[in-house]
């Protein structure tokens, strides 16, 4: 037994991927921390995939969410600009083109990962992902 | 040690597709 009586992680809530030092594989093969992760790394493997696509997504608006310690965030998506709300924990990292890590409580993200944010905002434009073949 | 694909850390944000 534990002598703290916490059985559960750090990350608690959040998937273990985003913990700093967490091994992420790119598509050609390369091995990467995850504070390591660029812009470039997510572009060249959407590339080398073949079925998936980068899209970017703007911040347009986020909101308190009824969900202690979550928001909803409203993204506008790909060229469609199509609306698509998200209900995250504030802690929740997104990756932000030639920006990086955000979050919307960046203090708290590195507090729970360890991994250094940015601050999430309207406006900012992050990475997502969309299959190629949706048409 | 664990070994995560890097398509895990972003989300799909695909829109449905109603029209």
């Amino acid at each position: 037994t534990s002598p703290h009586g916490s059985p559960s992680s750090p990350s608690a809530g959040l998937p273990p991927f985003f913990m700093k030092g967490s091994i992420i594989q790119l598509a050609d093969g390369e091995l990467k921390r995850v504070e390591d992760l660029r812009t470039e790394d997510f572009v060249q493997s959407a590339e080398v995939s073949g079925e998936l696509k980068i899209d970017s997504s703007t911040v347009e608006s986020i909101e308190c969410s009824r969900t202690p310690n979550a928001v909803i965030i409203q993204f506008s998506v790909g060229e469609n600009k199509a609306q698509v709300c998200v209900e995250v924990l504030v802690e929740y990292p997104f990756f932000v083109f030639g920006q990086g890590w955000s979050s919307c409580c960046p203090d708290r993200t590195t507090q729970l990962l360890a991994l250094s944010c940015a601050k999430l905002s309207v406006g900012d434009v992050c990475i997502s992902l969309t299959f190629k073949s949706l048409k | 040690v664990p070994v995560f694909p890097w398509h895990s850390l972003v989300p799909f944000l695909a829109p449905t597709q109603s029209d």
